[in-house]
């Protein structure tokens, strides 16, 4: 049924909404922007056969092919295949004030790996 | 409290959650301690910044943090909010470009002497100002590749303004300091200059780059930078000492903030890791 497709598709890999707030482990006090930024996550299945959408590599394409005889070879993994950088403000252990570019800060893309 | 608790509940106040032996309390603890100093390492840091209440973030960094960030595009009209700091903001598009991190010093005004009578230009008699920074927070890792000096300069009112040709110019000129001998006398080398009008409220932006370049990657004795402003209607002229804000105590407005409008030194570098700090949009 179209309720059990839908159930299906949202249990398999994708990218999910995860905002970390710096204020929530009290470093607002020294990160001055941004506040909080959507990092995102990835999880779901990596079921057999791997959709073309999941990123797939093809030792992940043969790893779930082999799990699917032997369930003691898990299953490709749930993992970000493309990440993007963040900015952030922010005052160091000497009171300088410093902007940075940190690099694979946000989850663009996620693929069974 | 609030202000200075960390990701890590202060010893003896934490208490162990109910049925948690004191061990695993112990152990949670030090677990926490070593995912937040890793985090801070991941920053680029060696322990929990704490910063003292007269630290300063300069609008100029706020600024290229909007503007790269993409924030200013999402406020919209970034230039109805402009304040007397955001004039003549450009974003410097070539020192980003090779640079995934940019600092912000201000001078160490304790370790600078008065103002200098006639020692870097020579023969002048207009007074230069001698500015100290320490950068010994830059991490070695860090290639600089281009170092700004950034000086704010203020319209002198229009009723005491004169008329006449070069009544309202003035010209700043920017040294290296070499050597300093002694307090009256500095050898200099002149690394950039301007002249300006001063019928104008903006900031000016002086490359110093050669000289910061010196001080970190060729480990040079940093003896500091030197700042002269000529009124070139001359030194006796209303205007000399009036328009360019290179000193706390000149003229100073009520309600006027000196660590926002004090000159400030911007390194632009890279540690190698990731990507410049290219404009982008937000998302």
């Amino acid at each position: 049924s179209p309720k059990q497709r839908g159930r299906k598709r949202n249990r398999n890999c994708r990218r999910h909404a995860l905002y970390v707030d710096f204020s929530d482990v009290n470093w607002n006090d020294w990160i001055v922007a941004p506040p909080g930024y959507q990092a995102y996550y990835c999880h779901g299945d990596c079921p057999f056969p791997l959709a073309d959408h999941l990123n797939s590599t093809n030792h992940a394409i043969v790893q779930t092919l082999v799990n699917s005889v032997n369930t003691n070879i898990p299953k490709a993994c749930c993992v970000p295949t493309e990440l993007s950088a963040i900015s952030m403000l922010y005052l160091d252990e000497h009171d300088k004030v410093v902007l940075k570019n940190y690099q694979e800060m946000v989850v663009e893309g996620c693929g069974c790996r | 409290e609030r202000s200075h608790a960390s990701l890590i509940p202060e010893e003896g106040k934490s208490r162990a959650p109910t049925g948690l032996p004191a061990a695993a309390h112990r152990q949670s603890h030090e677990l926490l301690r070593d995912f937040e100093t890793t985090l801070l390492h991941m920053f680029g840091l060696q322990r929990r910044p704490r910063p003292s209440r007269s630290a300063v973030v300069p609008q100029y960094l706020l600024d290229l943090y909007r503007l790269q960030s993409g924030e200013a595009e999402e406020a919209g009209a970034a230039s109805a909010t402009a304040g007397p700091h955001d004039a003549g903001f450009e974003y410097p598009e070539r020192s980003t470009s090779r640079a995934n991190t940019v600092r912000g010093f201000h001078h160490e005004e304790h370790l600078e002497q008065l103002p200098l009578e006639g020692s870097a230009a020579g023969e002048s008699s207009s007074p230069s100002f001698r500015f100290l920074f320490n950068l010994s927070s830059i991490p070695e890792e860090e290639l600089l590749s281009t170092a700004e000096l950034r000086i704010y300069r203020e319209r002198v009112d229009e009723e005491e303004e004169e008329t006449g040709g070069d009544e309202d110019l003035h010209r700043i000129n920017v040294y290296e300091i070499l050597k300093a001998p002694h307090a009256s006398q500095l050898i200099t080398r002149l690394l950039d200059t301007r002249l300006v009008r001063h019928n104008s409220t903006r900031w000016e932006s002086f490359d110093v780059s050669p000289a910061v370049l010196r001080w970190t990657r060729e480990r040079l004795p940093n003896h500091g930078l030197a700042v002269e402003v000529l009124h070139v209607g001359g030194a006796s002229s209303p205007h000399q000492g009036r328009h360019v804000r290179v000193s706390r105590s000149l003229h100073q407005k009520p309600g006027e903030d000196w660590g926002q409008l004090r000159p400030l030194l911007v390194t632009f570098g890279h540690d190698g890791k990731g990507h410049p700090l290219t404009r982008r949009a937000k998302r």
